[in-house]
This record gives C-alpha cells, sequence and structure tokens, in this order.
C-alpha cells in the first residue's frame, strides 16, 4: 500500500510510467500529491542507458482540470548510467483546459538530450479536492435539493471495514468534508461535500450500517461525469 | 449544532432517503 502523509491527501505508490525499452533507456516512474493545497507530481528518474542524460524538461498536453508545471523540471546533474533521481516537480491548474477521455487523463511529454518521449498516466481526482471545499449546511440543503434527480449517481464501496467516524476523519484528511450525521434505522447517513479546484461541487450521502463493510454512495453534482472518479478516489482514500 | 431549524431539515433529508 501507499504511504499516508501528516499534512495531506493519500499518496498512491509510485507507478513506472515510461518503461526504459519505450524511452531509449529512461525510465520515469512517479505518483501524484496533495499537501496543503500544494499539488505536485513526484517523479523517479533512472538512467538505464549506456550514455549520460542532460537537457531534461517537461511539457503536459491540454488536458481536463488545466494541471500544468508550475517550474521547469529541474534536475541539475547529468544523470549517468544507472543513476536515478527523485524530483518533485509542483503543479498548478491554471493550464489549458480541454475535455479528455478519460476525464482524469494526463498526457506528459519529457525531453533529453537524447529524445522526446510521450506517456500517458491517469491522475486520482482526490488531488483536485481543495481545502475549503466544506459546504455551509443551508447551502448544501439547497443545492442538494435544487441538483436534479437524474444527476445523482449511486456506487457501492465493498470491503470496507470501518465505522462511520473512521470514515469522516479519513476522508476529512484528503478534503471531503462531513457537514451532517443522521442514524435512520440502524444506518448511518453522513452528508458530505468536497470541491474541485475547478470550482465544481459534489454533493454526497453516505450509508453505513454497523457490521457491514459494503457502503452505499450517492453523489449528487452538477458536472456529473466527475462521479465516478469521485467515487474511485473514495474508495482509494478509505481503502489505504 | 445550533438549533437553526437546519438539523431538522436534515433529519428530514436522511428520512425522505431511507423511506422514499
Amino acid at each position: 500500500s501507499g504511504v499516508g502523509s501528516l499534512s495531506g491527501s493519500y499518496v498512491a505508490p509510485k507507478a513506472v510510467w515510461l518503461p526504459a525499452m519505450k524511452a531509449k533507456g529512461l525510465e520515469i516512474s512517479g505518483t501524484f500529491t496533495r499537501q496543503v493545497g500544494a499539488i505536485s507530481m513526484d517523479l523517479q528518474l533512472t538512467n538505464k542507458a549506456l550514455q549520460v542524460m542532460t537537457d531534461f524538461a517537461i511539457q503536459f498536453n491540454r488536458n481536463s482540470f488545466g494541471l500544468a508545471p508550475a517550474a521547469p523540471l529541474q534536475v541539475h546533474a547529468p544523470l549517468s548510467p544507472n543513476q536515478t533521481v527523485e524530483i518533485s516537480l509542483p503543479l498548478n491548474t491554471v493550464g489549458s483546459v480541454m475535455k479528455m477521455e478519460p476525464l482524469n487523463n494526463l498526457q506528459v511529454a519529457v525531453k533529453n538530450n537524447i529524445d522526446v518521449f510521450y506517456f500517458s498516466t491517469l491522475y486520482p481526482l482526490h488531488i483536485l479536492f481543495v481545502e475549503d471545499g466544506k459546504m455551509d449546511r443551508q447551502m448544501f440543503l439547497a443545492t442538494w435539493k435544487d441538483i436534479p434527480n437524474e444527476n445523482e449517481a449511486q456506487f457501492q464501496i465493498r470491503d470496507c471495514p470501518l465505522n462511520a467516524e473512521a470514515v469522516s476523519s479519513k476522508l476529512q484528511n484528503s478534503n471531503v468534508f462531513t457537514i451532517a450525521k443522521r442514524n435512520v434505522e440502524a444506518q448511518d447517513m453522513l452528508y458530505q461535500s468536497l470541491r474541485l479546484t475547478n470550482g465544481i461541487w459534489v454533493l454526497a450521502e453516505l450509508r453505513i450500517q454497523p457490521g457491514n463493510p459494503n457502503f452505499t454512495l450517492s453523489l449528487k453534482c452538477r458536472a456529473p461525469e466527475v462521479s465516478q472518479h469521485v467515487c474511485q478516489a473514495y474508495e482509494t482514500i478509505l481503502k489505504n | 449544532e445550533l438549533d437553526d431549524g437546519l438539523d431538522e431539515a436534515f433529519s428530514r433529508l436522511a428520512q425522505s432517503r431511507t423511506n422514499p
């Protein structure tokens, strides 16, 4: 499993995004983090070629949420054969926007002195959950009523042996805020909100029955195409 | 929580979702 972070969202372990055989010896592994509002792409570059690598640069294609490098890719010294460097690339969300399929797809180009290489990766949506995503309770009730039923999506989150308190606290570490909790017919009903970096609000109802590790998550959003990715983020956060 | 009528509104919402 991945590493938690003290002051931020869940961070998945690094995965290989660009295998050396597809990039003339350059191997890239990475993951995404969000810590106190700062998004970054944490990269590991390994030189598996026979020659030194220099002149690194990185560029993102337009993407659904405008993710873009906030600084150049800083590799301070030439990368010798068999050498690995760890780099944290700060990101912002003010880049060009183009809806991608799937929504969380990111196309990346990396260059060095040898060539330019391309790869795609999927980012977890919770890196876009902002710190001030707790909706006012009155606003929540009004918005819940206002969003049409067609925009409600329902999901099952299976095999999650946590109680309502643990669920709330885990989700809050990733900027999903519990606004109200009710117990009806022996079920805990959690009402929650989150907001994405582009201003989209997502309202949630999470049903938990004591002793039952399967939860029902209902999401209401004016942009319903984000719902399945938000559900995936819930699963990732709750199961790690 | 403040007794501003919202507590009751959330209770009604939860009830209506359980017994539509």
